[in-house]
């Protein structure tokens, strides 16, 4: 956001112009490069404040910043925390400040830098990002969130993407009621797209006199790519390789879940309000072959049913009639909670009344801290992870911001699931719905990525307890190209009613030819992915780390990788300076939540490759060919003649 | 779809084609003992090629009773219903896929192969051709192992021949084509004019396919086959044939 107007067509003269501000986004296979970049210049007789602030979603990481200052160019380098730090202090930049905030937006942070700029004087700012594009719903979801501040002489927004494997639709929804109506243009190619919103000053005001800009929210692009051709598609380029994986044409199976719900005190109100509007939805969603159950407590433990039911009419309808009824009260006591779903899990399957191809669910939901029973977290860590089954996940979802979200993430990573924020200012109906709806289809268990070249190496995670329909699982590595010159993968994995396994094959000149063709394609899309992936799977590990070496031996690793890649991460920071190095400014990132690659449904485990399963290397039948007896007495038609007999 | 029957005793192939229509489904193999069903749907070509309509085997239908599996293989993809629940699986991918006793091996662009537990197996290969081509439409071969221990009961078009005729094969002579050799064929108490010709065994180049000399029956079959080639019409891909 800027402050003051700016030249003769956008108000006063006297006050700071925004001359442009640009953001070019592109993304290559689901990775996604944004380049945010301003221009503003200070038209005022006395000295501004210029303040650059951009919000980036969270789980980006920001790559380069680079400023110029009257004529004073600043670059960034990242650098290890302590190091900024102390780089930092020796030469703070004069009337110059940086940093990364936590925003109060939806899965957002803020990276701000303010300026004091002299009359006259010329600023520009850009801000580099990367972050993955996870499928969810069936669609990845660019948000490009544009906050100008004033408006702009030159406002242009470019967003490129290059799927190799087929754009099968792009979606620009409106986000500003109307206001931009027929202002996006959209270009879409079987393989390429491009979406362009470049609002002249006019179509930016408020109104048609107004001074200020409507430009203030986020542009959203909706895409997915081609599917009904295979399962996986693995990309392999310049040493990496990332695999794609999300089979569609599969029936669901049957899901055994137990719905967890806070009915504390602090539930009171619109939260619970939304929360039964939401279960009742869920409730109805579900199919007749999943059972189910629901648990609400507080100091207490209620279970609607002592055991899991069948997801009949009736008893969907009667555990609506009991979530409705249900009155928020009292302490919170999650250990109790989780142990009892657990017990109804793990009994019911001791006792064979799951389906043995059924996938098992807990959704916990919460907004808060444990106050009755077992306090200790890291207690009820190990209570809940003894006691747990292995065919048995856990999904946290954490409403509001009292709730402590780095414990539930552990809770869930640990137990095969994930932990996802709901934030209590947004509609918290539809997000908990929209999460349910992420994990209600399960087409796919025990999924297992093999590479089995010993030249292919670290690979990321590679083994999910669960593959859920509308979602897609990413796997990367590296290879040798002096030794592989194409990457063999097998995909083991249990579907509603087969044992499955997929081979792919892919070599890297696939991709070579699609790539130098096209000027915005990243041709760095596999390295940046497979590192985003890899530092942000270790970053979730790290909080999991069983033992200060392990955590030490991780941090490490962590850092090494921000430093070789360029990337601010929590243990990074980065320093921003003028080539004399005598004018230094700090953008650090805060202490936050850092979600393993949020929007990732999945948080999986790494195992050594394993061979083709015996059942699947049965070699196809032998090919008996066709007994050629005594040639035929007379010549017949040339071999090549390509016919056969015929009347 | 062109046929060609080895006969191991008789250390001969015998061949026929099918002229029918698109839409058309022949039974294959019927041997309700086993539980063994195969049928296959006839695809036609883009247009006519000289005033004929060539068809070809455009889905093939596999039902294995007692497994309670069906598998239906189209040029398009690879559908696995094992009890109420379904896979889809497409040609683009090389996959195997086993449920019960049914393993499923596809290889990418080019055949499925299907092997039971009790020694059964069948090959399916894929005919991609050229998109734009003007006449030709992708199709399907089948090949069946004479290995296959049906039940003497086993009927249907290839089926039948599990129990293989006597034939004798005698008075050879040149046909009306010189280059295409004549002799009569006694089998199943009649005697045909059979002629010398070349069909394709595609599972070793699926392109231009490895000639099989063989001895050609005329008429679809007639005479070789029981019955008429009509009598193999099935009204939908899992029907088991009903016999006189």
């Amino acid at each position: 956001s800027l402050s003051g107007e700016s030249e003769e067509t956008m108000g006063d003269v006297d006050q700071v112009t925004l001359y442009s501000y640009k953001v070019r986004s592109t993304i290559t296979s689901r990775t996604a490069t944004t380049i945010i970049q301003s221009k503003v210049v200070n038209h005022s007789p006395q000295p501004q404040n210029v303040v650059f602030d951009v919000q980036i979603p969270k789980g980006a990481f920001i790559t380069n910043f680079s400023m110029t200052v009257d004529g004073t160019t600043f670059r960034s380098s990242i650098r290890e925390k302590t190091v900024g730090k102390a780089l930092y202090s020796q030469a703070r930049a004069k009337g110059k400040t940086a940093g990364l905030v936590r925003s109060k937006a939806l899965d957002m942070e803020n990276f701000k830098t303010e300026v004091n700029v002299l009359p006259g004087a010329k600023v520009q700012f850009e801000l580099h990002y990367q972050e993955a594009k996870w499928r969810k719903l069936g669609s990845y979801e660019h948000r490009l969130y544009l906050q100008p501040g004033k408006l702009a002489k030159h406002l242009e927004v470019d967003v490129w993407i290059i799927e190799p494997q087929g754009i099968r639709f792009l979606h620009v929804p409106d986000t500003f009621d109307g206001h931009f109506d027929g202002v996006p243009v959209v270009s879409k190619g079987q393989q390429k797209a491009h979406v362009s919103f470049k609002p002249t000053v006019e179509q930016q005001r408020i109104c048609p006199s107004c001074l200020e800009t409507m430009v203030d929210g986020e542009l959203v692009v909706l895409y997915d790519v081609d599917r009904e051709k295979k399962a996986g598609e693995l990309e392999v380029f310049n040493g990496y390789f990332v695999h794609f994986f999300a089979p569609e044409s599969l029936d669901p199976i049957p899901k055994n879940i137990l719905f967890v719900i806070d009915v504390s005190g602090s539930m009171w109100g619109v939260k619970m309000k939304q929360t039964v509007e939401a279960m009742k939805t869920i409730l109805d969603d579900l199919r007749a072959e999943d059972q189910f159950s629901v648990i609400d407590f507080n100091h207490n433990v209620r279970n609607w049913r002592n055991d899991l039911v069948s997801a009949t009419k009736t008893q969907v309808a009667d555990a609506k009639r009991y979530i409705e009824k249900i009155q928020p009260s009292g302490g919170t006591n999650i250990n109790e909670a989780l142990l009892r779903a657990i017990f109804i899990l793990n009994e019911a399957n001791n006792l064979g009344l799951l389906d043995p191809n059924s996938v098992s669910l807990i959704i916990l939901v919460s907004d808060g801290d444990p106050t009755v029973g077992e306090l200790k977290l890291s207690k009820i860590q190990k209570n809940v992870k003894q006691s747990i089954q292995d065919n048995i996940s856990l999904f946290s979802l954490g409403m509001g911001f009292d709730v402590d979200y780095d414990f539930l993430k552990r809770l869930s990573n640990e137990n095969r699931g994930i932990a996802q924020r709901i934030y209590g200012n947004q509609d918290t109906s539809s997000q908990l719905k929209k999460f349910y709806n992420q994990v209600s289809t399960p087409l796919l268990r025990n999924v297992q990525f093999n590479y089995p070249h010993p030249s292919v190496t670290d690979v990321t995670q590679n083994s999910f307890p669960n593959y859920f329909g509308g979602s897609e699982i990413v796997v990367a590595g590296k290879f040798d190209p002096e030794k592989l010159k194409e990457i063999q993968s097998i995909i083991t994995a249990t579907s509603a009613n087969t044992e499955l396994v997929l081979e792919t094959l892919a070599q890297m000149d696939d991709l070579e030819d699609f790539l130098s063709k096209d000027k915005h394609a990243d041709p760095d899309f596999t390295r940046k992915l497979w590192a985003y992936l890899t530092i942000n799977q270790l970053l979730a590990e790290r909080s999991l780390a069983p033992t200060a070496a392990t955590k030490r031996k991780i941090t490490k690793t962590i850092l090494q990788m921000s430093l070789e890649h360029h990337i601010v991460t929590p243990l990074t920071a980065m320093v921003i300076e003028n080539e004399a190095g005598d004018e230094r400014m700090l953008a650090d990132s805060p202490p936050q939540d850092h979600s393993c690659c949020s929007g990732a449904l999945y948080y999986g485990s790494k195992v050594p490759p394993d061979p083709i399963p015996d059942w699947a290397n049965a070699s196809p039948t032998p090919v008996v060919p066709m007994p050629v007896e005594g040639r035929v007495l007379e010549s017949t038609p040339p071999p090549h003649v390509m016919r056969v007999e015929n009347d | 779809p062109h046929f060609i029957v080895y006969l191991p005793k008789s250390q001969s192939n015998i061949c026929f084609n099918i002229d029918s229509e698109p839409g058309k489904i022949l039974n294959l193999v019927s041997d309700p003992e086993s539980g063994i069903l195969v049928n296959g749907q006839l695809v036609g070509a883009k247009k006519p090629n000289n005033g004929k309509l060539s068809t070809y085997f455009g889905k093939l239908g596999f039902y294995f009773q007692k497994e309670d599996t069906k598998i239906e293989i189209s040029t398009k993809d690879v559908t696995v219903s094992h009890r109420s629940r379904t896979s889809v699986l497409s040609w683009s991918d090389t996959a195997h896929v086993v449920n019960q006793s049914v393993l499923i091996s596809m290889k990418k662009e080019n055949a499925v192969t299907i092997t039971l537990d009790k020694g059964m197996s069948f090959s399916v290969l894929l005919h991609r051709v050229w998109k734009k081509h003007p006449i030709n439409v992708d199709f399907l071969g089948i090949y069946i192992p004479p290995t296959n221990n049906f039940s003497p009961e086993v009927h249907g078009l290839i089926g039948q021949f599990m129990q293989e005729p006597k034939i004798h094969i005698f008075n050879e002579r040149p046909g009306k084509d010189p280059q295409k050799p004549e002799a009569s064929m006694e089998v199943k108490g009649q005697t045909l004019t059979v002629s010398r010709g070349l069909q394709k065994d595609y599972r070793t180049d699926i392109v231009f396919g490895t000639d099989v000399p063989c001895w050609f029956v005329h008429n679809n079959g007639k005479g070789f086959i029981d019955g008429r080639y009509t009598d193999y019409f099935v009204p939908q891909l899992y029907s088991f044939l009903k016999r006189p």
